[in-house]
């Protein structure tokens, strides 16, 4: 069983995790914006960059990431956020929203510009989260993990990022073993997932190109945490 | 250089 001190970790990372949440405002346009193209891709990079406000907030409260070196921190958090967005964006699918808005997501980022080259992938990889039946615990904790992964580029302090980083992946190891008893493979299975999410981000400056119809820009914060001119 | 976006958000003050 996971010690008390793994108890009180597990319950922060939750906690912290499930206070942040795309702000009512934004999700309200889901239903009510037109179905045009243009209206769909400003309406999901303005979901995406509420999204990278809310990951930076759940970074920042991560056990020890503000002991970090500064320029450390901005590099775990340019270099996870395409994996841990992917991720959110799984759970949000998969767990949180109303299943009508589920269609209706679906429905604007199927009309948005995006080539179905990414978009198929991106569904594929969010159903086999889903078949994963993956608890609340494990989402914010995978999180955790893939934002505090120490082989970014640009960390010059890796061991201080594999310090941090270790303790999450004890909790989510014992979990899986508590929570998915009939599957000894589970654990093992969510971290083959983290490759998968690999992929995703070498691809991802490519996806960018092939969504930008009719040469939108993205928000600033979106340009720089996706290295986007 | 004038400070990032993402280093004015990572130093701001956690907002719950």
């Amino acid at each position: 069983d996971l010690t008390p001190e793994q108890q009180s970790l597990l319950h922060y990372i939750m906690d912290s995790y499930n206070r942040q949440c795309i702000p009512q405002y934004i999700t309200r346009k889901l239903l009510q914006e037109d179905f045009s193209a243009e209206e769909n891709f400003l309406l999901l990079t303005e979901m995406a960059t509420s999204h990278v406000q809310v990951l930076v907030e759940f970074t920042k409260k991560l056990p020890g990431f503000q002991t970090l070196d500064h320029e450390d921190q901005i590099a775990l958090l340019k270099g996870s956020a395409v994996e841990a967005m992917f991720l959110r964006s799984a759970e949000i699918f998969n767990r949180k929203m109303p299943h009508g808005h589920t269609d209706l997501l679906e429905e604007r980022i199927r009309n948005s510009g995006m080539s179905d080259d990414y978009i198929t992938p991106m569904f594929n990889f969010y159903k086999s989260l889903e078949e994963l039946k993956m608890t609340q615990e494990e989402y914010s904790l995978l999180t955790a993990v893939v934002i505090l992964t120490p082989d970014r580029q640009y960390i010059k302090d890796k061991e201080s990022v594999e310090k941090l980083q270790e303790p999450l992946l004890e909790v989510l190891q014992k979990l899986c073993q508590v929570q998915h008893p009939e599957n000894p493979q589970h654990f093992a299975r969510l971290l083959g997932r983290l490759t998968e999410l690999r992929t995703f981000n070498h691809h991802h400056a490519e996806m960018l190109m092939s969504w930008r119809v009719n040469d939108h820009k993205f928000t600033p914060l979106l340009c720089e945490i996706w290295d986007v001119q | 250089d004038e400070l990032s976006l993402l280093k004015k958000l990572l130093l701001s003050p956690a907002n719950v």
